[in-house]
């Protein structure tokens, strides 16, 4: 498989929404 | 154009401090854990500084092997034993590795402080335990002691949990765990619950855990683990009923800055961009995603969707370097190269091999990197996301190819 890592993560914050389903990515999150 | 997907900074802005810098505004109260990395200055674990080439990037490769060899349809799988001793699989490692990041969480009443790296690619959570009638190892800060703890119970051998453990055994009418990581790391124990408390206000009784009596291999100075994977024994899944079922962090942009680990929603939540989670029947318990395409400099590189959904991706927070098809990394290697052409290229570090020797400039402007995803979502990189930095002269792009497009 091909992986995201921890390097590419670490400019947004990363958001498991396990009930709905879904990935999300939130760049200005982290600033 | 140009100017919108290019960045020009400060090269001295590619390495960590030697100090912390805590983010100023973040708040560790309530269901947010401050996140730091496991061996930089904002670590309590008195930190070491990372030896990047022999350590972390040869411990990566192993992580990754490990998690190609868990989806791998050959991996044998672990069962139930009787004896009073868990067997190990002698094959089937979960990943480990290089899960770098820390968080300090309470366990017990009263509560003792117990610092575990965070690992999306794990379930079970643990910690090492007294009297470790096995094996502990030196860790920072005393070892949990199910003795002064007045909510600990150890769990039975017929209950539902240990039930649902992959390794599982009984010491008479005890619950045994047993858990092996990809990078042969091993602990044994008695599964357990007792309080774990995230924050004043935020404590979850009865949290189901391994209490670790024989623990070996390469944990550095933690107390143990804390799983965030999708199975029934992670923390996420423990706590999902009071908080709901999400989480999300924030990973430090260095190792000399601060994130955060939030349980149940954030504010972001609202604002982020999605794309689907897709479950994989090989291990319903990891996180995948559809990567549909990779642009460099606000170019689309020429790689069709189905080169990276031949195989599938997922997200992980404990592998370190990002990791594609092959035909897909040779692309974002040349794209990379030809926009970073200015620059002299330094010899390749281990996987990987676009490397650059910035220790003679002052500024660089690199191309902005954005990965995209089905559903429309975007994630755009920027510096921290784009280059792996151990030294100045060798500051590499953080990408690596499979060894075959089938990985």
């Amino acid at each position: 498989v091909g992986i995201i890592g921890n390097v590419q993560q670490r400019t947004a914050e990363v958001v498991y929404d396990i009930g709905g389903g879904r990935i999300g990515f939130s760049p200005k999150a982290c600033s | 154009g140009e100017e919108q997907f290019f960045r020009t900074v400060r090269v001295d802005t590619l390495l960590p401090a030697a100090v912390c810098s805590t983010r100023k505004g973040f708040s560790t109260g309530g269901n947010s854990l401050r996140v730091v990395h496991r061996r930089g200055p904002c670590s309590p674990l008195a930190g070491v500084k990372p030896n990047h080439a022999r350590t972390l990037l040869r411990q990566d490769v192993l992580r990754v092997e490990s998690l190609q060899r868990r989806l791998s349809r050959e991996a044998s799988v672990g069962g139930q034993t009787q004896a009073s001793e868990v067997a190990l699989p002698a094959q089937r490692g979960i990943t480990f590795g290089t899960a770098n990041y820390v968080v300090t969480l309470g366990l017990g009443t009263p509560g003792r402080d117990q610092t575990v790296v965070f690992d999306t690619g794990s379930n079970v959570c643990w910690v090492q335990c007294q009297p470790c009638v096995g094996s502990c190892y030196p860790q920072q800060g005393p070892v949990f002691d199910p003795a002064a703890s007045s909510t600990y119970s150890n769990v039975s051998c017929g209950s539902t949990a240990c039930g649902n453990l992959d390794v599982r055994g009984c010491s008479g009418t005890t619950c045994l765990y047993g858990v092996k990581y990809g990078d042969n790391s091993t602990t044994v124990g008695f599964l357990a619950t007792d309080t774990l408390t995230l924050a004043p206000g935020y404590a979850f009784p009865g949290f189901v855990f391994g209490c670790g009596q024989r623990n070996q291999g390469l944990f550095g100075k933690v107390a143990g683990l804390v799983g965030l994977g999708r199975s029934s024994f992670s923390l996420v899944s423990q706590a999902s009923q009071r908080l709901g079922k999400a989480f999300s962090y924030c990973l430090p942009a260095t190792s000399s800055s601060t994130g955060h680990l939030t349980i149940g929603e954030s504010a972001a939540s609202k604002a982020a961009s999605y794309t689907p989670m897709l479950t994989d029947p090989r291990d319903s318990s990891l996180y995948f995603l559809t990567l549909t395409g990779i642009s460099v400099g606000g170019q689309l590189l020429p790689v069709s969707p189905s080169v990276f959904q031949s195989a599938g991706t997922l997200i992980d927070s404990g592998t370190v370097i990002t990791r594609l098809p092959p035909s897909a990394y040779s692309a974002l290697r040349s794209a990379f190269r030809a926009a970073m052409a200015k620059y002299p290229m330094a010899p390749p570090r281990t996987l990987l091999d676009t490397c650059y020797d910035f220790s003679n400039t002052e500024t660089i402007s690199y191309p902005v990197v954005s990965l995209h995803f089905g559903g429309g979502a975007e994630l755009q990189l920027e510096l921290p996301g784009i280059f792996y930095v151990a030294d100045i002269s060798q500051a590499c792009l953080g990408f690596a190819g499979n060894g075959s497009p089938g990985d």
